[in-house]
């Protein structure tokens, strides 16, 4: 399983979350305008979280975040 | 499986429960206005809880929190 | 597999009845008016119970709680 | 897998029967007018049985119990 | 998988047949006019035969016993 | 996997043939007009014969035995 | 997986090839006009041969068998 | 899974091609015109080959063999 | 997983590529105008080349070989 | 499961994020215009980013990178 | 899972990219106008380019290469 993530914008962030016990950042990826990540869920990512204005796909379908 | 989020508001908050005998929080992430969270059920995590206006997207459709 | 629950009222209850040869409540989760939750089944529940006016997703589709 | 059943009058009767050799009852558990109780099959439960004015929901679709 | 059965008369009976060497009944549950079983295949039933004036709803679609 | 057979008129027979090397009627169940019986492919059953007129309902469509 | 196939006439045969090294006729199953066989493939058969005027339903459509 | 051949003349030929590091011909089964074979890969067949005037039925459609 | 190949001319050659380290032919087989083979890939071949006019169908759709 | 990148302009890169702890680079693939690449998710990549103007398949949908 | 090749032109190139910690070509194969390779991702390739004009069918639908 993994989502999809445009950003729209530059310094859009995707944010791994750990996996276990904790929540917390482990990795914090930036993006530039236009460019795109696939990231899946793992051994260590069990939550992801997007700042900035992207274009999201998911299973569940499309979001788009920032305002 | 895994839910997507996305916040409407500042301070919306994504609560998760955890597995087991008991059923208490273990985290809550804070999403500001635009922010979107991805998240897994997991070992730790059973039931997701989420407060604030929020856009949710599950295998079952689509929901708004808030009033 | 999980159901989503949103609560239409306050003091919403989500009850989980345990799994095993008794079946009892081994947690009600309280929802406000507009909060959303998302429950699995598991380990230790089995079967799940909703009280008060509330909008209940599964795999068979839609049905509201309530009067 | 689960049904869901949504109870129309007070007094809905689910009764869990059990897996195995034999076959009775392990557990009655009864629903007031407008309650849901989405129940799985399981170890203990190879059979249920629905008494009352109720909506049922399975995986062959929707039957109304009652007369 | 399971079926589901809705008795539209007194005494529909829905008879557990044995799986192994042997074919008979290891139990017949008796329902009442309108009220519905959700019955498994298990480790003692592959086969399951209905009696009297009924719906069933199976993985291949409905069909009504009686004449 | 199973099958569904409604009988249309008495003394319709659903012969179950043995799994394995040999190929013979380990059983033969008789139905009355108006009975059905849903019978499992199993450790013992891997091929299944009906007699007489009937509906048969299996995952590949429908079809009548009978003239 | 299995196969549907209703004879159209008498004499219908169903031939069970082996599984193996070799391909020769295991069984024979001979149908009389309007009997049905839902016939598995198993650990003895691997091939299917039909001869005589019948209807057949399998996984990819219908085939009509005879001239 | 397997593919489903109805001969349309005499002398339709199936060919079972070895399965491993060789490639030959271990079987080939003649069909009369009308006949049908349903006819599985296994551990001793990875390929089949058609000759002859035949209806072909296969996962991804159908095709006739012959000019 | 198998893919079926239809000559439309003779001399058309399915080759099976070695699965491995390397990569080569381990067998061509000759298809007259006509015929057809369908081929799974194995423990032996993980691609397939085809020469020549030919109708091939595979889980992603049709295409034709040759000019 | 793997994505489908095909190049729109000369020097798009394809970027294999490494599985585990850390998330660096551990490959990038230049593509020229015009050209495809075909990459799956692996024991090593469990993230992907993709720079320059693209089209970009996945399971979610198409979408374009670049500006 | 496997992707479909169709070359349009000679001299289109199927490069299989290692799978692993490095990432190289280990295998080209050379496609002449009108050939078609159907080539599976395998233990020693878990990525695919194409050179040259070509359709490429995948899971994620058509791309054709080249300008
Ligand atoms: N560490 C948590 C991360 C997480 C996943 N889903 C969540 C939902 C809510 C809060 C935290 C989470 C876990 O693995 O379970
Ligand atoms: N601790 C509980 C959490 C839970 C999951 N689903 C529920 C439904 C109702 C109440 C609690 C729950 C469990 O793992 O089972
Ligand atoms: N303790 C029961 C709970 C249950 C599940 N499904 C039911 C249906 C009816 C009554 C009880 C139940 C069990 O695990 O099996
Ligand atoms: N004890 C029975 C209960 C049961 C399941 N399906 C049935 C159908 C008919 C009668 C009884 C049953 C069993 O586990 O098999
Ligand atoms: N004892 C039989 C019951 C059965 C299942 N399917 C059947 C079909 C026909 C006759 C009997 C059966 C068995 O387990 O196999
Ligand atoms: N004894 C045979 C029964 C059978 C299944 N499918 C068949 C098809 C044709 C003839 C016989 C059969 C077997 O288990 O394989
Ligand atoms: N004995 C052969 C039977 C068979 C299955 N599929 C075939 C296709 C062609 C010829 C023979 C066969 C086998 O098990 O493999
Ligand atoms: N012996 C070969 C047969 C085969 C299967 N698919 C093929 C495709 C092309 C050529 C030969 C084959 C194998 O098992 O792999
Ligand atoms: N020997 C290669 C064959 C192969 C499969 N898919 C490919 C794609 C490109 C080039 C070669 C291949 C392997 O098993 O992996
Ligand atoms: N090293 C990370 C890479 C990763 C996958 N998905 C992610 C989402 C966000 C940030 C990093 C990642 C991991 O394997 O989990
Ligand atoms: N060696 C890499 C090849 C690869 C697969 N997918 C990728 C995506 C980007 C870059 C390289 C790759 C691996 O097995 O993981």
């Amino acid at each position: 399983d993994y989502i999809v993530v445009k950003a729209l914008e530059n310094g859009v962030t995707i944010i791994g979350l750990t996996r276990g016990r904790d929540t917390k950042s482990h990795h914090s990826e930036k993006l530039d305008r236009g460019e795109v990540m696939v990231a899946q869920f793992t051994e260590f990512t069990s939550a992801i979280k997007i700042r900035g204005r992207a274009q999201v796909y998911t299973r569940h379908g499309y979001v788009e975040t920032g305002d």
